[in-house]
């Protein structure tokens, strides 16, 4: 579990920052394992020293996938690439790829060919379509992603995919969040639970406008 | 930048599971508010391995339970996003009820939510409810001025366009030196109602973001 004081260590800010008196101070939830999504991260360096910044998930044969995007009219390459792809189905699967600390907008035609390259190399270590993988980049804007540091990391991440991953893959997304994001959910049908476990990050540049 | 990832094990097709995602987004996500400022890259993506029960009939009672519970996780990851907005120290609902349309109370609601004066004024723990009567105002929405009503948690601050004769400044003051806070507005013109939520606006924020880039 990340303790407040922990998760504020690795924040980017410059200025030390007094901890978040709206931080919890019960840590990240114990989240329920979901059957048929394993997760794994890595330290790539992107940006960040030190700390994780790639998460990979997989989710099993016969899973689908909903999603809704920002409508900012300039949107990342990987928002586009994804909004292309939700609607598509498949029975393979699908992995989902997150890097923090540089988000891969506004870098054109370059952006597009880093996500087409990080697509195609998860695609091929999963055994996947590329048209199954699903990205996103975070971090700073205007900077073109160093995607081989990404595809680098993908031999650790995918033989260290496992299925009690949830909580250090909230962390390994953050960018300026003081605490990782999770919470969890079970519903009762006929007697056979079914859980709900969701990650998020964000803390800043937050006035979500999705469809 | 928000990104927010679900996992279930629930059998469910895309189609229907897309419409779930998308109601309850506008309900959560595209209902919080840390700085105005829409990111590049805000996704939210769920993922259904098919591994559990099926949901059945989308109309019965286990894909409605199952909706619900969706929607309670994406609230949940909502507020915990504002709850860590850049140097926040304060948790705030805006609640806007009689409005026109619902469209017109969402616009109240963010006008509130993404003042810098009234955030500002939250931070200072200082009851400035004229800043409210300003996002009103500039709302753009459909307001008349001698309706409005004005509430701080379960104060009355204002009634019928005019101070309320109950209200006595400390008691603001002393509401806002809370953590969690209501601001609530009345607009006494229809059945329109919206919620959204942000957080107070802090030095911490400068901080943070004046150097993110170098």
């Amino acid at each position: 579990m990340a303790k407040v004081s922990e998760a504020a260590s690795i924040a980017p800010a410059k200025t030390p920052m007094p901890i978040s008196p709206l931080a919890p101070v019960d840590g990240f939830p114990d989240l329920s394992i979901v059957p048929g999504v394993e997760f794994a991260t890595a330290s790539a360096g992107i940006k960040y020293k030190g700390r994780t910044d790639v998460m990979l998930a997989r989710v099993a044969p016969g899973s689908v996938l909903a999603g809704v995007f920002t409508r900012s009219a300039t949107r990342a390459a990987s928002v586009l690439d994804c909004q292309a792809k939700i609607t598509g189905t498949g029975a393979e699967g699908a992995a989902i790829l997150v890097n923090s600390g540089n988000a891969n907008a506004f870098t054109g035609a370059v952006g597009a060919a880093s996500v087409d390259a990080i697509c195609a190399a998860v695609a091929e270590r999963l055994s996947l379509p590329p048209t199954r993988v699903f990205t996103a980049s975070t971090g700073v804007i205007g900077q073109p992603l160093p995607h081989d540091r990404v595809i680098a990391a993908l031999d650790d991440l995918s033989e260290g995919l496992h299925p009690d991953g949830i909580a250090d893959a909230a962390r390994a997304i953050m960018t300026t969040d003081t605490y990782a994001k999770g919470t969890s959910a079970v519903v009762d049908v006929d007697g056979t639970p079914v859980t709900i476990a969701g990650i998020a990050k964000g803390s800043g540049m937050i006035a979500p406008d999705m469809a | 930048t928000m990104l927010v990832y679900i996992f279930t094990d629930a059998k469910i097709a895309r189609a229907p599971l897309q419409r779930m995602v998308a109601r309850a987004a506008d309900k959560t996500f595209n209902c919080i508010t840390v700085d105005s400022d829409t990111s590049t890259s805000d996704m939210v993506l769920v993922a259904a391995t098919g591994q559990g029960p099926a949901l059945g009939d989308l109309r019965g009672s286990h894909a409605r339970a199952f909706e619900r519970a969706l929607h309670g996780v994406m609230l949940d990851l909502a507020h915990q996003v504002v709850r860590d907005g850049e140097g926040a120290t304060k948790f705030v609902e805006v609640s806007v009820t009689g409005a026109k349309t619902n469209d017109d109370a969402r616009k109240v609601a963010l006008a509130i939510a993404n003042s810098p004066l009234i955030k500002t004024a939250i931070a200072g723990e200082d009851p400035n409810w004229g800043r409210v009567v300003m996002a009103v105002g500039k709302s753009g929405a459909a307001a008349d001025r001698d309706r409005l009503g004005i509430s701080f948690g379960d104060i009355q601050v204002a009634v019928n366009g005019l101070v309320s004769p109950d209200y006595a400044e400390e008691d603001g003051a002393a509401y806002m030196r809370g953590q969690e806070l209501k601001i609530g507005v009345q607009l006494g013109l229809g059945r329109g109602v919206a919620q959204v939520w942000t957080c107070d606006l802090t030095h911490g924020y400068i901080a943070i973001n004046a150097d993110y880039r170098s």
